[in-house]
């Protein structure tokens, strides 16, 4: 099976 | 703020492009354009549109605004207009409402919306410029096909990207299905090319799910370019010469 990380561990908060 | 579009199909198709994946958001209105940075509710994706100030038949942005607004309501606004009709959106400093002007070309006809503006904390995120390993240049209707083809009979697909082609391939439970392209280079209609560089080669999972959304963008763009770079999100762009882009953003799954 596969886990579905969130797009905020990849793009830091501006 | 007061921008006008010749016609209203471009901005119908933008927020049909967006609405199901993104519900509120903010415009940010500056002198170069109007822009959008929004994810999705499970914090998957991250949608970003550009509208450039030059692809407006007219555009005054006298001070930034960010127009707080349900996408919802402005597709039922936007239902009101006709594709040619010329669209005016208007909004005055401190003002809570965002008017729309629709008028036809023969003038016979003009009417006028009022979208009251929401409240919407919207947290922008850096995306970084990124030397990506891989970009596939291709025809929009083929990525929407083959993610809809792919989505019966799984839910995810994982994207290879080899020298001259590039393989999507997924596999559920009635079984298994996998869709190549190749490149092929097209001089008289360079809307049909499949192009690929490839600096590394890629291979990701994604949900099929979020690219059956992004790919609610093909109307509005004939290409498409995917750029990959091994565990990095993708990035799914549908340019609009002369007047901007969508930029979809899919974090990549890991295998656990």
């Amino acid at each position: 099976s596969s886990g579905q990380r969130p797009i905020t561990a990849f793009f830091s908060k501006a | 703020f007061e921008a006008k579009w010749d016609h209203a199909s471009t901005l119908k198709k933008v927020i049909d492009a967006v609405k199901d994946l993104i519900g509120d958001t903010s415009w940010d209105c500056t002198n170069t354009g109007m822009s959008l940075q929004s994810m999705d509710s499970s914090h998957v994706a991250l949608v970003h549109v550009l509208l450039k100030s030059e692809g407006f038949e007219s555009y005054r942005c006298d001070r930034n605004v960010s127009m707080g607004i349900s996408l919802n309501s402005m597709a039922k606004v936007l239902k009101c207009a006709g594709n040619d009709d010329s669209v005016t959106l208007r909004h005055e400093s401190e003002s809570s409402v965002v008017n729309f002007a629709f008028e036809s070309h023969k003038e016979e006809r003009v009417s006028e919306f009022e979208l009251k503006l929401m409240n919407i904390d919207t947290e922008h995120l850096g995306i970084p410029e990124t030397e990506y390993d891989s970009i596939i240049k291709m025809p929009s209707a083929d990525l929407r096909r083959t993610c809809a083809d792919l989505s019966q009979f799984g839910d995810s697909v994982t994207i290879s990207c080899a020298k001259s082609d590039v393989r999507f391939e997924t596999s559920g439970d009635i079984g298994t299905g996998n869709v190549r392209l190749s490149a092929r280079g097209s001089s008289d209609k360079p809307e049909t090319e499949i192009a690929i560089e490839m600096i590394n080669p890629v291979s990701l999972t994604f949900a099929l799910k979020y690219l059956n959304f992004f790919t609610k963008a093909a109307p509005l763009s004939d290409t498409v370019k995917l750029c990959m770079s091994n565990n990095h999100p993708l990035c799914v762009e549908f340019p609009m010469p002369e007047v901007g882009y969508i930029r979809y953003y899919l974090a990549p799954k890991i295998d656990e």
